[in-house]
């Protein structure tokens, strides 16, 4: 794309490629193309790094669902719930976040709410332990949404602000997990007046089409108020967010860059669209 | 489905005599968006319709009163064509242990899959001995024992502050003199585009010398499938695919752009998250996935 000098057939047909390879999806990089050749031809855009540049601008628009902070109040008890997919970078994340938190003079506490996978609450406690940030865990196989509960009522009781609540890896289209998630968003409901606060949905950069399924069935679910996206350190450019901010309209807001306690960005909508059309 | 909308330009086909060009081009299409849309990558597509091109604009689909059908027909013998083939076995080495090093990206599954195999070969009458040699990920290798623990399967470990080169040359030391005859060696997750730990992995390999590299590939991965595989193929070399979280409901076309790209066979599939989760892969089963 950046050699090209005229709005020709290889033209369109290199930038729809550049989309499909980015995850963008076969359909939704059709109409985006499409689209942009309706408004060239009206708006008579000749140069095609004009056509890229207006291409990137309305995408990112598209992509940009203005404030992509947290929502979490100081002076209440925030919980934020965690959810995804098995192996996406739920419980890493959290650390990141927990450690940005945690520098911004917020309380942390973190819940090993995955009970179910091996030394799954170990390796919350590893982060915990990286971060200063007090675990609260049960043995395997107990109750996540107990744990949960315990996490709350020692956040009330040490006077810390936030509790992140780690959920054990769970594929969409099972639905008594989907089931379990929802009982324990209701509990944590039930516990904090307007909690959870945020229900972030943790994708990987690597997937392909399946994550707008994700998307779907986890806001369905338990409703989602925002996403991360990791692994972005990655060859993968995570193209299918913008059928998901598209279609669903949930805002993403964090990018997860490595495996470091640092490596956690805010979400900029124009820096992900330059890296995707180039 | 893809059947519907082949059935639909088949019904706009018909009573017009010839296929033009741009017949078989609108036929095409709606092939290569139905794989794109499976996850199956753009220049696999590519390659793939234009063998598929060559037997759609053959007399036989013209003269059927189900072309679409048919053409679905010629897709799918060749998906099989693609995937299958080969018997995917594990080389068993005559001279033991065989040694069977698990890669790839990171959550894709290699831990999980490393006990199921050990579970599995248990279950066929072998001693395997996983070995520990993520030194990376926190608890990861408390993760291993404790699904070692599981399956009664004895997991070589040391401190979490050793080299992974020094865990898997004296995890290998002690398969040998405990007489183990498979050992599975369990890798942290990497970026194919990581050079420092794809060289670390190189490293490893070139001292154990596996009789099988496995690349744990998940079912759900995009596009990046086919670098992923080329890096990790012409690199570390590959000698068979675990694709894994096939029990979820992504399309799995990654596996296609897989198996293009090196050539290798995928051996076995991941359907769950317990350590009995683990199947020999069917192709005619994984293309009516892709196919939808
Ligand atoms: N390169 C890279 N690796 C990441 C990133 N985020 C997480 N990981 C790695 O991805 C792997 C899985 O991370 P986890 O945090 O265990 O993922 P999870 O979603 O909690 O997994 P389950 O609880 O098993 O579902 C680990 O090896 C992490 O180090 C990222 O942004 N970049
Ligand atoms: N549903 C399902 N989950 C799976 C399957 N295989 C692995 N998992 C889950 O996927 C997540 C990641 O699995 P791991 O075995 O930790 O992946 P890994 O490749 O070792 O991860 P890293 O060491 O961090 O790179 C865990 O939650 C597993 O339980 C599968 O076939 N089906
Ligand atoms: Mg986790
Ligand atoms: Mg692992």
């Amino acid at each position: 794309l950046p050699g090209r000098t005229k709005l020709d057939e290889d033209f369109w047909d290199e930038l729809e490629e550049t989309l499909i390879l980015s995850d963008v999806g076969g359909m939704t990089s059709a109409k985006i193309v499409d689209d942009m050749r309706d408004k060239s031809k009206r708006g008579r855009i000749k140069e095609p790094s004009e056509v890229l540049k207006v291409l990137r601008d309305n995408l990112a628009e598209i992509m940009d669902k203005g404030d992509t902070s947290l929502k979490i109040p100081e002076g209440e008890l925030v919980i934020i719930l965690v959810v995804g997919v098995n192996g996406t970078g739920k419980t890493t994340s959290i650390g990141k976040l927990a450690y940005r938190l945690k520098k911004e003079g917020r309380k942390v506490i973190l819940a090993a709410g995955d009970t179910f996978r091996a030394a799954a609450s170990e390796q919350l406690q590893i982060w915990g332990q990286r971060v200063g940030a007090e675990v609260i865990r049960h043995n395997e196989g107990a109750d996540p949404a107990a744990v949960i509960f315990d996490a709350i009522k020692a956040a009330r009781s040490r006077g810390a602000d936030i509790v992140i609540a780690d959920t054990a890896g769970r594929l969409h289209s099972k639905v008594n997990l989907m089931e379990e998630l929802k009982k324990i968003r209701r509990i944590i409901g039930r516990e904090v007046e307007g909690a959870p606060q945020e229900v972030l949905l943790v994708l990987d950069a690597t997937t392909g089409q399946n994550a707008l399924q994700q998307a779907r069935v986890f806001k369905e679910a338990v409703d989602l108020t925002g996403i991360v996206i990791t692994k972005m350190d990655g060859s993968a450019k995570g193209g299918i967010l913008f059928a998901i901010s598209d279609e669903l309209k949930i805002p993403v807001k964090f990018v997860g860059l490595g495996e470091g306690i640092e490596d956690l960005e805010t979400f900029d909508p124009k820096l992900f669209m330059d890296a995707l059309i180039q | 489905s893809l059947q519907e909308r082949l059935g639909e330009i088949f019904r706009k086909l018909r009573g017009r005599g010839k296929l033009t060009e741009d017949d078989v081009n609108a036929v095409l299409r709606e092939v290569r968006m139905a794989l794109l849309e499976a996850d199956v990558n753009l220049n696999v597509v590519r390659e793939f319709t234009k063998k598929v091109k060559e037997k759609a604009v053959g007399e036989a689909v013209w003269k059927s009163l189900t072309p679409g059908q048919l053409v679905i027909k010629y897709v799918r013998d060749e998906l099989v064509n693609l995937m299958g083939g080969d018997e995917p076995r594990l080389e068993m080495s005559q001279d033991p242990p065989t040694v069977i090093m698990m890669v790839g990206l990171h959550g894709s599954g290699k831990t999980t899959s490393s006990a199921k195999l050990a579970r599995y070969l248990k279950s066929k009458g072998r001693h395997p001995m996983l070995v520990a040699a993520d030194l990376h990920r926190p608890a990861a290798i408390t993760q291993l024992q404790v699904l070692g623990k599981q399956i009664d399967v004895p997991v070589f470990a040391m401190g979490a502050q050793e080299k992974p080169l020094s865990v898997a040359r004296a995890g290998l030391k002690a398969a040998i003199s405990q007489g183990n005859d498979v050992v599975i060696m369990d890798t942290a997750g990497r970026l194919h585009i990581d050079q420092e730990l794809m060289d670390e992995l190189k490293e490893v390999r070139d001292y154990v010398k596996p009789h099988e590299v496995l690349l744990v590939v998940d079912a759900m991965t995009g596009q990046d499938a086919v670098n992923i595989a080329e890096q990790f193929n012409t690199q570390i070399g590959v000698d068979g695919i675990v694709l894994s979280k096939l029990d979820g409901d992504a399309r799995g076309g990654a596996a296609l752009s897989v198996r293009f790209v090196t050539g290798k066979p995928i051996k076995f599939i991941g359907v769950g998250e317990k350590t009995d989760a683990l199947e020999i892969f069917h192709p005619d089963r994984l293309v009516s996935r892709i196919l939808g």
